[in-house]
């Protein structure tokens, strides 16, 4: 691990001040090291390291017996502030609730659309999904199963080729009834694809959403900012969720999000069940970054 | 030459750079670094375009298995092949474009729907089977995948089959229980056909940083794979983990896939790969 690296860097060190240069960049290359394999952003991870440089070279670490944890709680700490230090979930306020969810292909969508159905009926809201994406073979039966799961009504439409007009019909039925929540699941597609980036526009101006969140997978690795950043750019992002959690990619990617973009995760998906879904905490990102 | 100190200062740290944004990882980039500064050392002359040559060249020779031919099965027997891989990661699609190149070859093929667990799986799978127009064996949903497996085998047998392709559900690496679901789905199989399956590819989506590394050598020790399907290349990402992947397992990646419909599959090409990783 990172802390057992940096540790290893320190331990011949006996006494006060008696840090060397060399010992300093041999620390700042472990870092680098552990962060690149983390896969977070080679860029953020050049920032990152200099961050670190300078609050290293302060007197805390100098004057400090076990140099090697002071650097690992200067590494901790910043990636705790770098990801927005507290716990940011998601949380609604009135009558008529819109979730707009966005993202790759495969990403994790339409299982977060039924998680955040299930999630805020626990918190009494009552919710509604709209299947949008009418690309996907079986698409909108896997959201159309999910909702049967979970006891959620969704809204979907075989025959409609205009996902705008499926969204405006969504909305009018919703508008009939006690609906709280309406959560939309749009199909995958690529942030370089500009006909679907600008449908995707279209059904943000037609639903205009409180929130529209990004589904991104854990896994992914230096390509992360390049797509979101194309995403927010065009939409204005209110969070992330980042999915599939539960396997052992460090998540990187959680890091380079928040840094380059500014978009908070606000939840993640950790497993296929419905129940699967959780606050994100940065603490415990922190420590699955740092290995 | 006076452009010797600063061709190597700077070049090396750019072609860093450039490398690791690909996905290939620090330790496969410091390696292929060492091999480029190596063969510069032994030229009297350097720029920067003899470094890129030099560095494509150990790429190439880096990814050194050029096998994107499917095993075929002893006469016969149908050929069977097994797409597994992660969530989300394009196994549902890419049987469909397996089908779809098999059938313009002329072969008969079978497919065989063995994630029975997702929600709607069967139902997307079946799209695909009407679009090929290939035969379809499938059970109700939540049916147990081995024996839709087994039934997928004596069909496609009595049906005299060339290929059986077989969908699995996704599965994290790190999930036992499903690792070992997908071994019993193996073992099923081989009780049938003894020398199937002839072929076990892995999608890896191109997205994927590091983690591809474990989700190879987990999916590789549980059932020996036989390669990889690159998936999502028509994205941003590079998908240069398969380099660390065949420098560290040496695990070929046979195809790839450039896109959502049945055609866009092609066959893996290292050099038009490695051109690709520097675009
Ligand atoms: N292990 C795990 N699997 C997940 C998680 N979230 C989603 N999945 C799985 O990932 C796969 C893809 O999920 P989908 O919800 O279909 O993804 P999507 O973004 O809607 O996909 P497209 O609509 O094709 O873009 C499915 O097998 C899901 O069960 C998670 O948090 N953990
Ligand atoms: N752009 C692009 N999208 C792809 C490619 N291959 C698959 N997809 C898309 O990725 C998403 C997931 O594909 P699936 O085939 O359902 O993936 P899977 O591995 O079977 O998913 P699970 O069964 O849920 O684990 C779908 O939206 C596909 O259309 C590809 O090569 N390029
Ligand atoms: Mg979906
Ligand atoms: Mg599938």
């Amino acid at each position: 691990s990172l802390s057992e690296k940096l540790n290893s860097v320190f331990k011949n060190l006996r006494g006060y001040g008696r840090l060397s240069e060399k010992n300093i960049k041999d620390a700042l290359r472990e870092i680098k090291l552990a962060l690149l394999e983390a896969d977070v952003n080679y860029i953020v991870v050049k920032e990152f390291v200099e961050a670190v440089k300078e609050k290293a070279v302060g007197s805390k670490v100098l004057d400090s017996i076990t140099p090697g944890q002071q650097i690992v709680k200067i590494v901790h700490d910043e990636i705790v502030r770098l990801m927005g230090g507290t716990p940011y979930p998601v949380e609604l306020k009135g009558k008529k609730n819109r979730i707009m969810l966005v993202g790759l292909q495969g990403s994790g969508k339409t299982t977060s659309a039924a998680k955040l159905a299930s999630y805020f009926r626990k918190k009494g809201f009552s919710p509604f999904m709209v299947a949008l994406d009418i690309q996907r073979p079986a698409a909108m039966d896997q959201l159309a199963f999910l909702g049967k799961q979970i006891d959620v009504p969704v809204y979907l439409d075989k025959k409609e080729k205009k996902v705008v007009k499926i969204a405006e019909q969504a909305m009018e039925k919703a508008r009939q009834t006690e609906v709280s929540l309406e959560l939309f699941d749009t199909a995958g597609r690529l942030h370089i694809d500009d006909a679907l980036m600008d449908e995707l526009i279209s059904l943000k101006n037609t639903i205009k959403p409180d929130e529209i969140l990004f589904v991104a997978d854990s896994m992914t690795g230096q390509d992360a900012v390049n797509s979101i950043k194309v995403f927010h750019d065009k939409l204005s992002l209110t969070g992330v969720i980042l999915t599939k959690i539960d396997g052992d990619a460090r998540g990187g990617a959680a890091l380079s999000i928040k840094s380059t973009t500014g978009c908070p995760i606000r939840f993640v998906g950790i497993g296929e069940k419905i129940n699967d879904f959780d606050v994100f905490y940065p603490e415990r990102m922190a420590s699955r970054v740092l290995g | 030459s006076i452009f010797q100190a600063s061709l190597t200062d700077d070049i090396y740290e750019e072609v860093e750079e450039l490398l690791i944004q690909t996905d290939m990882g620090m330790d496969t980039v410091t390696t292929l670094v060492a091999n480029v500064e190596k063969q510069m050392s032994r030229k009297e002359k350097q720029n920067s375009s003899m470094v890129f040559d030099s560095l494509r060249q150990e790429l190439i020779s880096m990814i050194n298995t050029h096998d994107t031919a499917i095993r075929k099965a002893p006469a016969g027997f149908p050929t069977v092949v097994f797409v597994v891989g992660v969530n989300g990661t394009g196994k549902t699609t890419s049987v469909a474009k397996l089908a779809n190149r098999l059938l313009a070859d002329k072969k008969k093929v079978v497919l065989a729907a063995c994630d029975t667990f997702r929600g709607a799986a069967i139902e997307q799978l079946e799209v695909w089977a009407q679009r090929t127009g290939t035969y379809l064996v499938k059970h109700q949903h939540g049916a147990d995948a081995a024996a839709v497996a087994f039934d997928a085998v004596e069909s496609a047998k009595a049906r005299g089959a060339d290929y059986l392709l077989v969908d699995t559900a996704g599965r994290l690496h790190t999930n036992k229980n499903l690792m070992e679901e997908l071994k019993k789905i193996k073992r099923t199989v081989e009780k049938r056909i003894p020398s199937a399956p002839h072929e076990i590819l892995i999608t890896i989506d191109a997205v994927t940083g590091q983690n591809a590394v474990p989700q190879v050598k987990t999916f590789h020790e549980a059932l020996n794979l036989t390669g990889i399907i690159l998936t999502k290349l028509d994205g941003t990402a590079k998908g240069g983990i398969v380099v660390r992947i065949q420098h560290e397992l040496n695990i070929p990646v046979k195809f790839i896939g450039i896109g959502e419909s049945m055609d866009d599959l092609l066959p893996f090409d290292s050099k038009e790969f490695v051109h690709a990783l520097f675009e």
